[in-house]
């Protein structure tokens, strides 16, 4: 099952859901690769990875997949880093042929080691996120709790739509994670309601907080289900695992 | 003077930063031009402006800056707004002669009516966040307390040098503005103390807290300036204001 964890708004958490969503998953027992798609590397970073060759590698360059991927310090989790090369491959896909399906076919050598592939996307729906939309089962929003985030939505859920109609026909949308929700904030609440109101059953239940632990386990080069296994962070990570779980027995 | 505010980090405050700083600078008596360089149209609705054409006519068509350019809420405020399409001008100036100067020639026909230009950037460095650096006297960096921010910002400085080395050699740092800072965190003050050390007097004195009445402005289509005078957003972002007109006197 490969995931795509998109959204063009930038800062909503997808790094943040997609490193944490993957921890909590291996935690579970599954075998879960992580990959950066992101030029600023900020999976990588966040689970202690820096990496000299990775995604670019394998997109542009001859290199397997085997001979980029690197273990983390946590069990059953693998990761496809990202280098800063990355910057130059949106640009450089565009003159490819069959650009849009690069990544789909170089992940298919692997797809079978593993349980998820879950796929960190760089915030703009350029050729590095079409990439990830062709090669995915489907596709997680994360949506921040603030006005701007409903904006971009719609934006999204047409090329989602315009890739299932040309490249890839299964891609579904796995759901909306609500992120970064304050209860304590009128624009928190009102962000909420009005996000389930539209979307209803493809909204997650559980809420992932602001919680100060997530952004501080990036600088110690771990998930925050390492970092600080009893925060409300990490909890509402193991519930939206489970929740991703259970998705799986009924589909 | 034409200021760029650029961070390829996502969800850092660049939009809050160009609606407000202009906002402020408006209200200090400056006449200013808010261009809105994100096919996402943040910085369009933040100010209330939902417009069929604008920028992307501007550089790919054959519109005249005049046609585009509208008036906002805030007395000496007008705004050269972004529309959807703006999302294929990535990919579409790419094959342009002179591709990252389209902008700049643009705008030149403009600029005398002006004291100030505020581009707002998407959270990216492709061609859209290139033209705008080909363009600008300054760029103006908004950065997040938070860990992943440090890491972002080398290779946006890179860029900058190598835009000053090739299409601009007026192009200089304006400066750094911490954002969404929140003293209960040891993470925002450990954040801010590493950029100070760093940076020294390139860093704003004023840090721009976190504070949800910027979060709100939007969705009521004004700047915290207007939406709550009072706020200590408001305040920060008047504070900023001071600051970068004193830069004009002593440069
Ligand atoms: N629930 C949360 N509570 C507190 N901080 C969070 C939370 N989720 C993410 N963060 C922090 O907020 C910032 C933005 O999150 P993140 O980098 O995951 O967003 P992103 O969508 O991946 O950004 P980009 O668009 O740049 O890729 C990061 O510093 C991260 O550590
Ligand atoms: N100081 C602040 N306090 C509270 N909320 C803020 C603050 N600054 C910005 N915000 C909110 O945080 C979110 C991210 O800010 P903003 O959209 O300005 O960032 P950006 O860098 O322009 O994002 P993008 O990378 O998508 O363009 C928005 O919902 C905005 O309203
Ligand atoms: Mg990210
Ligand atoms: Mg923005």
């Amino acid at each position: 099952m490969i995931i795509a964890v998109a959204n063009q708004k930038g800062g909503v958490g997808k790094t943040a859901t997609a490193v944490n969503l993957s921890a909590a998953l291996a935690l579970e027992g599954k075998r879960v690769l992580l990959v950066d798609l992101d030029s600023q590397a900020s999976a990588s970073s966040g689970v202690g990875v820096r990496a000299s060759s990775g995604v670019y590698e394998l997109m542009v360059g001859e290199t397997s997949p085997h001979s980029v991927i690197v273990p983390t310090s946590v069990p059953r989790l693998d990761l496809l880093p990202a280098t800063r090369d990355l910057a130059g491959a949106e640009v450089e896909l565009v003159s490819c042929s069959a650009r849009e399906r690069v990544l789909s076919e170089k992940l298919s050598e692997i797809t079978d080691s593993y349980d998820y592939v879950i796929i960190d996307c760089p915030p703009a729906l350029g050729m590095l996120t079409l990439n990830a939309l062709s090669a995915a089962d489907s596709v997680l929003v994360p949506l921040q709790c603030e006005f701007y985030a409903l904006e971009g939505l719609s934006a999204l859920l047409d090329t989602v739509a315009r890739i299932r109609d040309s490249f890839n026909t299964r891609l579904r949308l796995c759901g909306i994670l609500l992120t970064m929700y304050d209860a304590r904030t009128s624009l928190s609440r009102q962000v909420a309601a009005e996000v389930r109101s539209h979307f209803g059953g493809k909204v997650f239940s559980v809420m992932v907080p602001r919680n100060v632990r997530i952004g501080e386990s990036p600088s110690h080069g771990m998930p925050v289900l390492q970092y600080d296994p009893a925060s409300t962070g990490a909890a509402a990570y193991r519930q939206a695992a489970k929740e991703l779980l259970n998705q799986g027995v009924t589909a």
